[in-house]
């Protein structure tokens, strides 16, 4: 399909096996297709996307295929941001990061980890204000459920079964507390993590010897250190 | 195109290696 055909297939509202056969081939042209294919599909494809997302959000009682729907179009979305112009249009635009927020959800540990990934990967890109727009998402979506705003990425942490997902929340919580440039606000965050229930999960995690996690549990070890040092 | 291509992938693996972070503290 051309990406105008996608914008026509997404618009015309298809849902269930229909939209899961959409995204995925589409989630395969963003990947295999050159920069200009995936900026003539984000004009007016990125918005449509997300109004699928929102809708999928939205439901109160999610079936299985919506799941798997919201999980091909996070892939879709991650597609889209492999290259400067998709990264800037979804940087640009404060209702991806809200819906990607609100998409966190431990109870999917698959497309969680891919989420937690892609907003780290925005946290560390040094744009301006990033860090705050972020936050700003994670607090909205977080109040929207009456939890505490880092409670479901250290619900990831806490899933002993996903270890993948262990690593990307570790690795997005050294993203967020090592991106203010104050210090206060960095001893802030870690504070507030690891009242959120990291302090208690810090043991278990280093017991596990696994690579991946040594390599952030070191980051965030060291960081503190050289906070604690500056103060 | 070819250098504006694989952006996500490259941030995903400097994270991943802890590098993203090194440089930061630079």
């Amino acid at each position: 399909l051309s990406s105008q055909e996608y914008v026509h297939e997404l618009r015309s509202g298809i849902s269930d096996e229909k939209l899961l056969n959409c995204l995925e081939s589409l989630r395969v042209s963003l990947t295999s297709n050159p920069v200009s294919w995936v900026n003539n599909f984000g004009h007016e494809g990125l918005g449509l996307l997300l109004d699928v997302l929102e809708k999928l959000l939205d439901k109160k009682q999610q079936e299985n295929i919506d799941k798997k729907n919201q999980y091909k179009l996070i892939q879709c979305l991650k597609a889209f941001m492999n290259n400067k112009f998709g990264l800037q249009r979804i940087l640009g635009d404060e209702r991806s990061l809200l819906l990607l927020a609100r998409a966190i959800d431990p109870k999917q540990p698959n497309m969680m980890t891919e989420i937690v990934k892609i907003l780290s990967a925005i946290c560390i890109v040094g744009e301006e204000n990033i860090l705050d727009k972020l936050l700003g998402a994670i607090t909205t979506a977080a109040e929207r459920n009456n939890r505490e705003r880092f409670s479901p990425i250290v619900e990831g942490l806490e899933n002993h079964e996903a270890l993948q997902l262990q690593v990307a929340c570790m690795q997005f919580i050294n993203a967020l507390v090592t991106s203010p440039y104050e210090l206060d606000f960095r001893i802030h965050l870690r504070n507030e993590f690891l009242r959120s229930g990291l302090k208690t999960m810090l043991p278990d995690l280093k017991e596990k010897e696994n690579d991946e996690l040594d390599i952030q549990l070191k980051v965030f070890d060291e960081n503190k250190e050289d906070d604690l040092n500056e103060l | 195109e070819g250098d504006e291509t694989g952006v996500m992938d490259n941030l995903l693996e400097a994270l991943q290696s802890g590098a993203a972070f090194r440089d930061r503290r630079k």
